[in-house]
Parts: C-alpha cells; sequence; structure tokens
C-alpha cells in the first residue's frame, strides 16, 4: 500500500536491527486519515471473504481495524491484556509467550463476543514472531468460529511470523513488508 | 445525545451502584457506526473552539476519539500507561491515583506530540473521578498547550469528576450524563 510504505519511509525511524518506530502515525499518535485507507485497503483484500467480526487486540490494533469494520458493517471486538473492570468469567483465553518481555501473558475476549457461526477478519499493525496473531487465531477457534484471515498493517518479513502463521493454514495479508531494517535503512520486501 | 442514550439503556447493564457495563458496544466489543456519531457530535459542541491535537487515554478512549479527530483533520494521540516497545525517555507524565486498586499509575504522552502552541481536544469514555482527564489535563499544562476542552462520552453525574474538573477551569461536555445506577435501573441526568 503506497500511502503506508510512504508514510513508513518519511515518519518511521529505525530504533534498532529488529524495531521499526512508527509512533508519529499509528503506534502513539495516530494519522486517522490514514487509519481510514488502511481499513478501506483490508475490506478490499477480504472482498471475497464472508466477515461478521473483526478481531484485534489493545491498543494499537484498535485505530487500523476501526474502518476495516465499518465498511463491512460488522462488530469489531478488542481482546484485552489484562482484566478490566466489567470482565466477566465467561471468557476465552489465550497465552502469548514474550522475547522481549521474557514472561506469557494471557489476553481474554468474551465469550458473548465470538459464536461459532462467526467469520472472523483478526486485524493486528504488526507481524513480528507472530504470538499475538496465533493467540488471536487459537481464541477463535475455541469458540468454533472461522478465521477468515489475518491483517497486518506491517509485516516483518525477516522475522518468520507469517510462516508461522501460514503453516497453520490461515491467510495473511500485510500492507507493507519489510524486507530488512539493517544499518538503519528501510528496505520493503516487493523493492527487490 | 439520543443514540447513545438508547444504546446504554439497550445494550448497558448496571453490574453494581457505581458501575455501568458497556462491553457491548463501547469497552471491549465496539460499534463503530455508534462511534462516528460520538465523534461527530464532540466536534459539534466545540465547533466553537479553535483545536489542534485529540488526546485521549488508551484503551476505550481510542475509538469515541477517533472521528473526532478526523473530522477536526487533526492528529489523535492516545496518552500511555505503561511503556511501550518504542517510548523515549522523552515524555510528560502524570500520576493518577486509582481507588479501585488502590494504587498510582503513571501516564506518558511523548514530548514530540505536544507543543506549547497545541490546542487540545481532550476525550475519554467514562467520567467517574476525573482523575484520568486531570491526570490528561496535567499533561497539556506541562507541554504549555492549551486545554480546549473536555469530551466525555459517559459521565456518571453522581460521582464527582465533573465538578473537580470545572472546579479547576475546565470545560467539560458528557453526551450522556447518568444521575443514579441505583436498584440496577440507569436514570440519566435530563430525566428528571
Ligand atoms: N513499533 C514496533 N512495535 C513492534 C515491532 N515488533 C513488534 N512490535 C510490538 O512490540 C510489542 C512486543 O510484543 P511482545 O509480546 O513483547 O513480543 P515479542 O515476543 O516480540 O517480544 C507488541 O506490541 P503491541 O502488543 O502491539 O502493543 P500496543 O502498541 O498495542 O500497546 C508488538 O506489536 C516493531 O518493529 N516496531
Ligand atoms: N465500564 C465502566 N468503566 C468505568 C466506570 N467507571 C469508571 N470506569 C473505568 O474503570 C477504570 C477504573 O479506573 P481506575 O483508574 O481504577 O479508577 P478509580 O479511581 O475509579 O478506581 C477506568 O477504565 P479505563 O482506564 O477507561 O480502561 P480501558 O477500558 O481504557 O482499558 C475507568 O474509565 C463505569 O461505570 N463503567
Amino acid at each position: 500500500m503506497e500511502q503506508l510504505k510512504r508514510a513508513i519511509e518519511e515518519r518511521g525511524s529505525v530504533l534498532t536491527e529488529g524495531v521499526l518506530k512508527v509512533d508519529q502515525f499509528l503506534n502513539h499518535q495516530i494519522d486517522t486519515s490514514l487509519m481510514i485507507n488502511i481499513g478501506k485497503e483490508f475490506v478490499r483484500r477480504f472482498d471475497d471473504c464472508k466477515i461478521t467480526r473483526v478481531l484485534t487486540i489493545e491498543s494499537s490494533g484498535i485505530a487500523p481495524s476501526f474502518m476495516a469494520a465499518n465498511e463491512l458493517n460488522v462488530p469489531l471486538v478488542f481482546a484485552r491484556k489484562k482484566k478490566s473492570l466489567t470482565m466477566s468469567d465467561n471468557v476465552y483465553t489465550s497465552s502469548i509467550y514474550s522475547f522481549t518481555k521474557q514472561e506469557t501473558n494471557e489476553i481474554t475476549v468474551s465469550k458473548n463476543f465470538l459464536s461459532p457461526k462467526d467469520h472472523v477478519l483478526i486485524i493486528d499493525d504488526f507481524l513480528a514472531n507472530g504470538h499475538a496473531a496465533l493467540g488471536l487465531t487459537d481464541i477463535v477457534e475455541q469458540a468454533g468460529a472461522t478465521v477468515a484471515g489475518i491483517g497486518i498493517v506491517i509485516e516483518k518479513s525477516f522475522q518468520d511470523g507469517r510462516k508461522t502463521i501460514e503453516e497453520e493454514g490461515y491467510r495473511v495479508e500485510s500492507l507493507a513488508r519489510i524486507q530488512s531494517l539493517h544499518d538503519s535503512k528501510i528496505t520493503f520486501l516487493n523493492d527487490l
């Protein structure tokens, strides 16, 4: 997606070998008009799928998935990383291991908001090792629902998240795919 | 705001004397078309103000503030409750005391995204004791910027948040104001 790639080049920066900082438009400050176009692009990519719900995870997944859910005229659900004030015990949970923090965290979705009849488009901001996405697919499977596919804003193609998810049989659509962040230079996969 | 009040009546439930559960459309599942109308209503309420930035706090503040920022054509910034992977040390912080958890938490906004020239519309989902809103106004003041006003989706008028914020000299616009949740019944302020 050209507008997104230009935003990454002009407003993103390479923090370390493996980390792209896009706080200026995605992870702390949000460029809502770019997010609207991102949402519409996800809908275009999955227009061959039946989708009854969009599932993401707090916090950075909410803005990119907002307009996708709106265009599809379906609800948006965001998985919680820690218990909220009003979350009941009637929930699906999945464990996600974090390499960075060297710990396992539980994510939660209320059983009220996923049924076996659902066809779910999962959306998240980054795809790195794929653990978050697989936590979300696990929850969809527990609900007896169908994963329509996984939409990712920025894929780090030099990590194995995409491969891991595709090996599970899920379809991945990434709007930007980063081949490398080596030497603080951003190289997109299709630039090669 | 009628559509919001109807959503609260039809899809909200009273959890305890002081807590309204609206997970079905605001705090866990999101009704994006309602959120779009909420964003537009905030813009209408503040159309007499100059606004250069919208500031909210993760996670439930993001969806209600999204369309307000978009209609105003300004960036949306969400304060972080805990350090993210890419947050630098160049930040404004404020402490918020939680009665429920009996602890103090720090919220953070990067200095890159608030300047003294900014006129900031603060938006949040609930107004209860006002601590979160005052944490955000404190950050705006630290930045040398101006608080244009505070937009709240659901105000619990039986708590003193609004009074506390107004005593600080800030303008509050709440789209629904709840007089009481007594006996599991939802009574709006203007129903009296
Ligand atoms: N900016 C940026 N973030 C990256 C990058 N690679 C991974 N992340 C994000 O970093 C966070 C780290 O997740 P961990 O759960 O600790 O995962 P780990 O196994 O990769 O260490 C996640 O944020 P999150 O759960 O999405 O957090 P939030 O922003 O929603 O609060 C993930 O999306 C990158 O190159 N750049
Ligand atoms: N559903 C619901 N929530 C309420 C109500 N009153 C307060 N809250 C929310 O509960 C959370 C409690 O905040 P605390 O910081 O523990 O505050 P406290 O002093 O009121 O105990 C906040 O969620 P938050 O920071 O907005 O969390 P998040 O949803 O953004 O993750 C606040 O918005 C209510 O009647 N109903």
